[in-house]
């Protein structure tokens, strides 16, 4: 916490890599649904 | 109470690049969580998830050991497109930076089917919404960092690195903005739809040239747990064809282009009014406000009825998105012939519904500046900040950070702001004041 009172929260950042690629093509269809929208 | 009906796919989570640490209980039980704008649920794995692979291979949040844990016992399900992650309520106490949020209830995550998580290099999600998309009507975090007094200002800020060599990935500030992290002043635009941070954005410019198609405006949602930036087919479509993104042949957009293309044109330049033009040739019929599909297999359908089904609704879909391709190049005084084999171009570039698409990471320097109009002011995205690089060295692919996304009026048409627009542009969560602000983020 600081003088200014914010709090801060540092952020990892994921590098994209074939393999982790991979794993968002195997998992592309279990999407996040955007709620209270229709198509 | 998220019906299927109601319901888009919008991510993968996989595809989550930015995340962080937070603990649960006392003593803390740490827990790695993607800070997501998109959604409002505080969700981990439970110690009573026993069935799932996810659950073996993530920290599991055990209550029997938090001596502030109190039970709540409230069944909760989050719905996803081919599965749902479900559990139940628990309250507790959550430790966010050096903050202390008591009695948070959260969702202790007892099944997590599938291979979305599994893989995953974070625990679970901390939403950052409005309470209005929460499910079960839980307080997100931040409502009660506020109701707690946790928080001198009622804002979160978001600055996401783009460096990619910088071990800092970014940084979440409760409270206020970190200043060393943007120049100039923040551009301001009122929240419209509580749930989502969504706001009202206006045209969208191809290398400088405006394509028309939210000049009257679109709905747009700043999203820090998307990586890439979702918005509306026909426009998706013009950059990919701008930047050269591989996408699939449409034969039923050819086939409309082709037996409908100069009657469109010729309607336009008749100043027929554009939202008439494909009841009027017959593609779609017209609910007042725009076209809609007939229900009926036209004739240009028929002749097409092998390629797909449903192809009623593809020939009004890509005849809508003709008229919008033809004004796009009517305002930049493109000839007749120029024009209608440029459309032909695009129907070879249109997007996989939410589909990611290649394009050449030595033809960088050839694409253009993609621009968003916010509040007034124009954003500007160059190729390196909306192309994704995955790998290294000869084995580097580039992704274009664009994908399709289409939500029909009047709730549409809407643009997903993610990683890509956020990485460029510091954003600021503004609960006090319901507004959204972005800055040159440095």
């Amino acid at each position: 916490e600081r003088s200014d009172g914010t709090v801060r929260v540092g952020l990892k950042k994921l590098k994209l890599d074939s393999k982790n690629r991979l794993a968002a093509r195997v998992g592309s269809k279990q999407d996040k649904p955007l709620r209270g929208y229709s198509g | 109470d998220s019906g299927d009906a109601d319901v888009v796919a919008l991510k993968n989570y996989l595809d989550a690049q930015y995340y962080g640490e937070i603990a649960i209980g006392t003593p803390p039980q740490k827990f790695t969580v993607v800070f997501d704008t998109g959604s409002s649920n505080l969700w981990v794995p439970s110690s009573k998830c026993y069935f799932s692979i996810a659950c073996l291979l993530h920290p599991k949040y055990k209550s029997s050991r938090s001596s502030t844990y109190e039970k709540n016992g409230k069944s909760a399900a989050i719905h996803y497109g081919t599965g749902a992650i479900s559990g139940f309520f628990s309250n507790d106490a959550v430790t966010v930076g050096d903050l202390v949020v008591k009695d948070q209830e959260f969702i202790e995550a007892t099944k997590e089917p599938g291979i979305t998580f599994v893989l995953a290099k974070f625990d679970g999600i901390l939403g950052l919404g409005f309470r209005e998309i929460s499910v079960g009507n839980a307080a997100p975090v931040w409502y009660n960092m506020l109701k707690q007094g946790l928080i001198k200002e009622p804002v979160f800020s978001f600055w996401l690195n783009r460096n990619a060599d910088d071990e800092e990935g970014g940084e979440l500030v409760f409270g206020g903005v970190d200043p060393n992290h943007f120049k100039g002043k923040h551009t301001y635009v009122p929240v419209t739809q509580k749930g989502y941070w969504q706001f009202d954005m206006g045209d969208v410019l191809i290398g400088s040239a405006p394509t028309g198609f939210c000049e009257n405006g679109c709905s747009a949602i700043a999203d820090s747990g998307t990586s890439l930036l979702a918005g509306p087919t026909p426009i998706i479509t013009m950059i990919n064809h701008a930047i050269g993104a591989a996408g699939v042949v449409s034969q039923q957009c050819k086939t409309v282009v082709d037996q409908y293309g100069e009657t469109i044109l010729d309607l336009l330049l008749s100043e027929t009014q554009p939202k008439k033009i494909c009841s009027q040739i017959g593609l779609c019929t017209f609910d007042g406000t725009r076209g809609v599909s007939m229900g009926i297999e036209s004739v240009v359908d028929k002749e097409n009825a092998k390629l797909s089904n449903g192809v009623g609704d593809a020939a009004c879909s890509a005849c809508e998105m003709a008229v919008v391709w033809i004004q796009s190049q009517l305002r930049q005084n493109m000839t007749q012939e120029r024009i209608l084999n440029y459309i032909n171009e695009l129907c070879e570039r249109l997007p996989s519904p939410m589909g990611e698409s290649a394009v050449d990471c030595a033809q960088l320097s050839t694409m253009p500046t993609v621009s968003l109009t916010i509040g007034g002011k124009v954003f500007d995205l160059s190729p390196e900040e909306y192309v994704l690089k995955v790998g290294e060295g000869p084995a580097a692919q580039c992704i274009s950070g664009f994908i399709a996304l289409d939500v029909a009026p009047p709730r549409g048409p809407l643009w997903i702001l993610g990683d890509v627009f956020m990485g460029k542009y510091h954003t600021v969560f503004d609960f006090g004041n319901e507004q959204v602000g972005f800055a040159e983020a440095v």
